[in-house]
């Protein structure tokens, strides 16, 4: 009946006794307390007949037809295991039958490690979806958030805005969307929310403590810019494709996490290769 | 005839490779062709790593790569009890505490580090959840859990062996596994 707590030297995760969802993630080093609700939503697409006013979503184009996602959860908690150990500890969630998470604390490391898998992507109600995870937490971050433009320059990027033109915002979802290419955070005055991706996705803050990033899409009509087909890829079995991938997420206060992201950031993009060779060889031998 | 991959990156330049808006079957053929350049470049590192770990006359086996470690598919690992593992750093700086996860199907393993030391490891069940993938799947029961380090520019080999009862209890820091279980919550679509 009570939260669950996970651990390591550095980081501590908490997570909701009735939801299941992850709700605080403090730095044990510098005391760092964040507030959060990490879940998965989803956008449903926009259909129409491509005239200005009623483009639709497609391979080229995002374009959500509401600005609130829909929860995607299921009853009680989504937690269905907590596995515990020296080494690493994970929380799985089953957020529906196509949408579960692990979420990884390893010993010694700085940040933790979320990996979702989404898909295939429900088609029966015809309806595109946009699949996001979104952290909604406590910090007041003005409007702000910072994405990667190519893993080495970081640009702020502000709410309904833009740097050099006075912007006229129509897609209050769409048009606050950015290449994130290895990185987005948020931050305040004393704490910083990085969360590093494994491939290049798109990502928005579109409420003020809030990060949010595209993980999957499934859509039913053609946007009419040129590839004249539905973004709706069947997969091997017909059904749909199953996409996974990792996120791994650092809170950190903001002066120490630029080092820190930028380390994690080469680690991950030129990670060790591995490879395997069956060995007949005793240790002795081989050594 | 190592310019493959090289190749199939430069026709991936185009924005519809890059952004995902061309024909489902050009999407394959994308993929195809970065494949094959992959696989070309595994079989390079390979000549390069045995080059390296040459020792006197004797070459070592032809290193195996697996391309689905991450849903815990790995035929080299769950079908041999003795096998070696080489990692390669890229990187300009030592690497520690990155952790591999390896497919396996014994009950425990030994780990022995370059050094001739040994490692702690974990194992943890393959779930579901984990190995949710349709199409080819491995057979693993559990993972391998166990860091390595690794320095700059360089590489360090870990030696597996599938523990037997004596060496299980001789000389085996595995770190122990607990697992609470909740039941599955049932949602009305499930």
């Amino acid at each position: 009946r009570e939260d669950i707590e996970i651990h390591n030297e550095h980081l501590s995760l908490i997570f909701d006794t009735t939801t299941g969802h992850l709700k605080t993630v403090t730095n044990l080093k510098n005391k760092l307390i964040l507030n959060v609700q990490q879940a998965f939503y989803w956008y449903n697409s926009s259909t129409g007949n491509n005239q200005d006013s009623t483009q639709r979503s497609g391979a080229y184009i995002f374009r959500p037809n509401g600005t609130e996602p829909f929860p995607i959860h299921t009853k009680g908690s989504v937690i269905t295991k907590v596995v515990t150990g020296a080494l690493v500890q994970e929380v799985h969630q089953v957020f529906s039958d196509w949408v579960t998470q692990v979420i990884r604390l390893y010993d010694g490391q700085l940040h933790a490690e979320l990996e979702w898998t989404v898909g295939p992507i429900p088609f029966k109600d015809s309806l595109g979806k946009e699949i996001i995870t979104r952290f909604d937490s406590d910090m007041q971050t003005d409007k702000k958030f910072y994405t990667d433009s190519n893993g080495r320059e970081i640009l702020e990027r502000e709410l309904n805005h833009r740097l050099t033109w006075k912007l006229n915002q129509t897609e209050p979802v769409a048009g606050n969307y950015y290449p994130v290419n290895s990185r987005i955070f948020i931050k305040d005055n004393s704490r910083q929310l990085t969360v590093l991706t494994d491939r290049s996705q798109g990502g928005a803050s579109l409420k003020d403590g809030s990060l949010e990033l595209m993980v999957h899409r499934r859509m039913f009509y053609d946007d009419n810019f040129g590839v004249g087909e539905a973004l709706n890829e069947t997969g091997v079995f017909g059904e749909g494709l199953v996409a996974r991938g990792k996120h791994y997420l650092m809170l950190e206060s903001p002066a120490d996490s630029s080092q820190l992201h930028r380390n994690l950031g080469e680690q991950l993009y030129m990670a060790p290769a591995v490879s395997f060779t069956p060995n007949t060889f005793s240790t002795q031998d081989w050594s | 005839s190592s310019q493959r991959f090289r190749e199939a990156m430069a026709v991936a330049q185009h924005h519809d490779a890059v952004s995902g808006t061309e024909k489902q079957h050009v999407a394959y053929d994308y993929a195809m062709r970065l494949h094959a350049g992959a696989v070309e470049c595994q079989e390079v590192v390979s000549h390069a790593l045995a080059g390296k770990m040459k020792k006197g006359s004797v070459e070592p086996p032809a290193a195996q790569f697996c391309a689905y470690l991450n849903v815990s598919i790995c035929p080299t690992t769950e079908e041999n009890d003795h096998f070696s593992v080489t990692v390669y750093n890229p990187l300009a700086r030592q690497v520690t505490g990155h952790y591999l996860r390896l497919p396996v199907n014994g009950q425990s393993y030994t780990v022995t580090a370059p050094n001739g030391k040994p490692v702690k490891t974990q194992m943890l069940k393959v779930t579901q959840q984990t190995a949710k993938v349709r199409g080819p799947r491995g057979n693993a029961t559990s993972e391998l859990v166990f860091p390595v380090t690794v320095e700059a520019l360089g590489y360090s080999t870990y030696l597996i062996s599938r523990a037997t009862r004596t060496t299980r209890s001789l000389f085996m820091p595995q770190a122990e596994t607990n697992v609470i279980s909740m039941a599955i919550p049932q949602s009305p679509r499930m």
